[in-house]
């Protein structure tokens, strides 16, 4: 911090610089691994991430970022929506993946088939506290929904062979949504923080049943129907990492790891100043 | 090298201002886990606080008095040139378990410089 000129005699005996100290030689690639560890862990990183290559990004991801930074123009969906109710005050979103899904039948449906899935959060760091979280599960064009409307029922549980699994969400589908022309819809189902404390505080591991079933009739859809009419929850065979991570169920968690601005700057619950609702469409 | 170092000592001789500085992922091999964006402008603070200090230039009022020390008794450093005010940026990036990120990371742009 000398901007030139000799301070040995204001030292008088104090601390005197040692040269090296003045002038350190920045070409030393163990003195930028140093920095590069501590910006890493400014970052909230224990090291730098290595990932394989190829990881397939999700594509809500890359939207939600592109549309943070202002660059509306390289939103690809269409159908994007800016999840202003949760990332109020977050400064960190997370995605998950689920791990793996369990057609299974149980009792409790009286004999209908249901799916599980499970997502593993335990990588979310003990110091970030989540503020909101969804769950965003793909509708497949592939196949109309069958005569008249059918109801997505949502529930919550510890494990797949759980008895009694609390239901969180149930959800009409119906067509009309599906008017613009893309390859399928995003059903989102919003998640208190509670519900992530406690999966995160516990075994790490959040798990779901999915049901669809014809509104106005009991008996859920049969199982090959459930896989391929309604729900994006297993892949296709044959079908390739890319497009399969961009269609299975996604979990997004908004967090705040205490350090610093929330994504989105207060006074700017619109950023970009785009005329949208709440849950509002991105313009073209 | 020669060159750079030359400018920077021109650059330094005037006033303490920001200067651009692009910092590009690809540089710092952190583009294999950064997926947006490849670099970004973070500039930096370099240039002189000279007496007496412009009211632009942003300074303390301890700044003010080390300079007025410095122009009786160059013995006392001149105050520092260094970012008074900074702002986040957003990085989408993959974890360590391969999960995608979207995290705004504080202080990382310099806005404006000053002596202190």
């Amino acid at each position: 911090g000398r901007q030139g000129g000799d301070t040995s005699e204001i030292d008088h005996g104090r601390v005197h610089p040692t040269p090296s100290a003045l002038s350190p030689s920045l070409r030393d690639p163990g003195l930028a691994q140093t920095i590069q560890s501590l910006l890493l862990s400014r970052l909230g990183l224990q090291s730098q991430p290595d990932p394989r290559p190829g990881v397939p990004v999700p594509r809500y991801l890359v939207d939600l970022y592109h549309f943070h930074q202002q660059q509306y123009h390289l939103v690809e969906d269409p159908s994007f929506n800016f999840p202003s109710q949760h990332i109020q005050e977050a400064n960190t979103i997370r995605s998950f993946h689920h791990n793996d899904f369990i057609f299974f039948k149980l009792s409790f449906f009286k004999k209908t088939t249901i799916v599980h899935i499970s997502f593993n959060i335990s990588s979310i760091p003990q110091d970030e506290s989540v503020l909101s979280a969804e769950l965003r599960l793909r509708r497949s064009d592939e196949a109309a929904l069958g005569p008249g409307p059918h109801r997505l029922n949502l529930y919550l549980t510890e494990h797949h062979e759980d008895p009694e699994p609390t239901l969180l969400e149930t959800r009409l589908l119906t067509n009309g949504l599906r008017s613009y022309k893309t390859s399928g819809f995003w059903e989102a189902f919003s998640l208190s923080a509670e519900l992530l404390h406690k999966a995160h505080a516990g075994t790490g591991s959040l798990g779901f049943l999915l049901e669809v079933r014809p509104e106005n009739n009991t008996t859920s859809l049969p199982e090959q129907t459930l896989s391929s009419a309604h729900l994006r929850v297993c892949r296709s065979v044959g079908q390739d990492d890319h497009s399969w991570a961009q269609e299975r169920p996604l979990l997004v968690t908004y967090s705040h790891d205490g350090r610093g601005q929330a994504l989105v700057k207060h006074g700017r619950r619109n950023p970009g100043g785009i005329n949208w609702s709440e849950r509002g469409r991105v313009k073209r | 090298n020669g060159g750079r170092s030359a400018k920077l000592k021109r650059l330094s001789r005037n006033r303490c201002r920001r200067h651009p500085l692009y910092v590009d992922f690809n540089d710092v091999g952190w583009e294999k886990w950064i997926i947006a964006p490849s670099g970004y402008d973070a500039f930096f603070c370099l240039g002189e606080c000279r007496f007496p200090l412009a009211d632009h230039m942003n300074s303390s009022s301890h700044a003010m008095v080390q300079t007025l020390v410095n122009s009786v008794n160059g013995a006392v450093p001149r105050a520092c040139c260094v970012p008074t005010s900074l702002s986040p940026i957003a990085l989408l990036y993959l974890d360590s378990q391969d999960r995608v990120v979207l995290k705004n990371y504080q202080d990382m742009v310099v806005e404006g410089c000053g002596c202190r």
